[in-house]
């Protein structure tokens, strides 16, 4: 993270803020509800309060605004420049304006106000932007659905350098973006796709291209907005040229780099009984046509020439994978099945039905 | 989704670029003659800068992922203090 040069700050606690107008595109309440939920990111985490107010001069105030507003940062039109802010201080300190070119949504259809407003406000704070491109307050915009965020801990760290933490008994903490190179890392989910290697973990997939030595760090929601965060499992099927991702009881089809429509759909379509409710990892063995499914200590055989689950299963993985008894994620490469477990990683030989190799789970990433 | 290739693209995109790096980099464009150059373009060391904050390769010339990141929409608050 990063501090506005001068360290600015507001010298009280408690702060008031106002809405100057409504953008049309949104209905006020949405707008309101937006702004309320982003105030709430930084309140949660320090001892800031903040009380809306509908006259005069309130520390923050907010408004949507076109092109020249007279600030001397003009707006560009659509795309581009989205939203500004001023650090913490009297008159424009603290203000948030919007471009009104936007097309602002409560969704990720357009421009998510929340994220926007929630990332300018870190700036009213005294916050600067941060390198951490997984921080809310890095300059890129990118979508992530307004239910499922979470401050990430950069941004934590940053407003309570400044302001202390919150009150609370409890201290949030907030999620840490990957680094392919830290030997902590795991993985909730790894599939092969077009013979790329994607890895998954939260809100994240780091892309592994064969011909090239770094490590892609994406947002799942860049390439897949359908998609939600926290994969838990995923295989490609080469034969027909489709990713299936699992979360929880349901999943997704991936056909060529696009969701394909109609899902999610219940994991039940694919034979498991209502006992399993997610699940752990998967891969899909190309020349047997058999994919290999890994809920808790056991494991599930489905044929994909005839749609179904084989009979006699579940099993018991160790029965079957020797010494690895739980698995988090798993792929096939190269004939080799790679299974991962917390930051190991086996390499198991399905032809001699043994494990020929233990390595560190970033092995891949050339560290 | 197919990853965009290494090599540098040699794409005139100056608008783009000074645009941005005003905006964002506070890039000062002195368009007055020159008899000699003094240095490093200043230009070059304010896309490096832009590069080195992005995690990009520093290089100080536009390529594909440094004009793939400039056409990003972000906020308009610059990345350095001003």
């Amino acid at each position: 993270y990063a501090l506005t040069p001068g360290n600015p700050k507001w010298k009280r606690n408690n702060l008031t803020y106002r809405i100057l107008n409504y953008t049309p595109e949104m209905r006020r309440a949405d707008v309101d509800e937006a702004i309320q939920k982003a105030l709430r990111v930084w309140s949660n985490v320090t001892p800031l309060t903040f009380q809306k107010v509908e006259d005069g001069e309130a520390d923050i105030m907010m408004s949507f605004v076109y092109g020249d507003h007279r600030d001397y940062s003009p707006f560009d039109g659509p795309g581009g420049m989205l939203a500004h802010a001023f650090q913490p201080g009297e008159g424009i300190g603290g203000d948030v304006h919007f471009d009104e070119d936007e097309t602002w949504t409560k969704d990720g259809t357009g421009t998510n106000l929340f994220i926007v407003a929630a990332h300018e406000l870190g700036h009213s704070l005294g916050l600067s932007h941060s390198n951490d491109p997984g921080a809310l307050m890095y300059p890129t915009y990118s979508y992530t659905d307004p239910k499922e965020f979470l401050l990430p801990q950069d941004d934590i760290d940053g407003i309570q350098a400044i302001y202390g933490q919150s009150d609370a008994a409890v201290q949030p903490t907030g999620p840490v973006t990957p680094q392919p190179c830290d030997p902590s890392l795991t993985f909730d989910a790894i599939t092969t796709l077009r013979g790329e290697t994607i890895f998954f973990k939260g809100r994240y997939m780091l892309r592994k291209h064969p011909s090239r030595a770094e490590t892609e760090l994406n947002f799942i929601s860049l390439f897949w907005p359908k998609l939600p965060s926290g994969i838990q499992a995923a295989y490609e099927n080469v034969e027909r040229d489709e990713v299936l991702f699992f979360k929880e009881d349901k999943y997704w089809v991936l056909r060529g780099y696009d969701i394909a429509p109609g899902y999610p759909k219940p994991i039940y379509r694919l034979g498991f009984p209502k006992t399993v409710k997610r699940v752990n990892a998967a891969y899909s063995d190309e020349t047997t046509g058999k994919t290999y499914f890994f809920t808790a200590d056991r494991y599930w055989r489905y044929d994909e020439n005839k749609r179904s689950m084989d009979h006699g299963y579940p099993k018991k993985i160790v029965s079957h994978f020797g010494k690895i008894g739980r698995v988090d994620a798993a792929f096939q490469k190269d004939g080799y099945v790679y299974f991962f477990h917390g930051t190991t990683q086996f390499q198991f030989d399905p032809r001699a039905k043994r494990i020929v190799g233990q390595m560190k789970s970033i092995s891949w990433f050339n560290c | 989704f197919p990853v965009a290739p290494e090599a540098e693209d040699e794409r005139k995109t100056p608008k783009l670029v000074e645009s941005y790096l005003q905006n964002f980099y506070d890039l000062q464009i002195d368009h007055q003659p020159r008899l000699r150059s003094t240095g490093e373009n200043h230009l070059s060391a304010k896309l490096k800068e832009m590069q080195e904050f992005f995690g990009l390769q520093v290089n100080g010339k536009p390529d594909l992922d440094t004009l793939e990141m400039m056409q990003k929409p972000r906020c308009g608050v610059p990345d350095i203090g001003q």
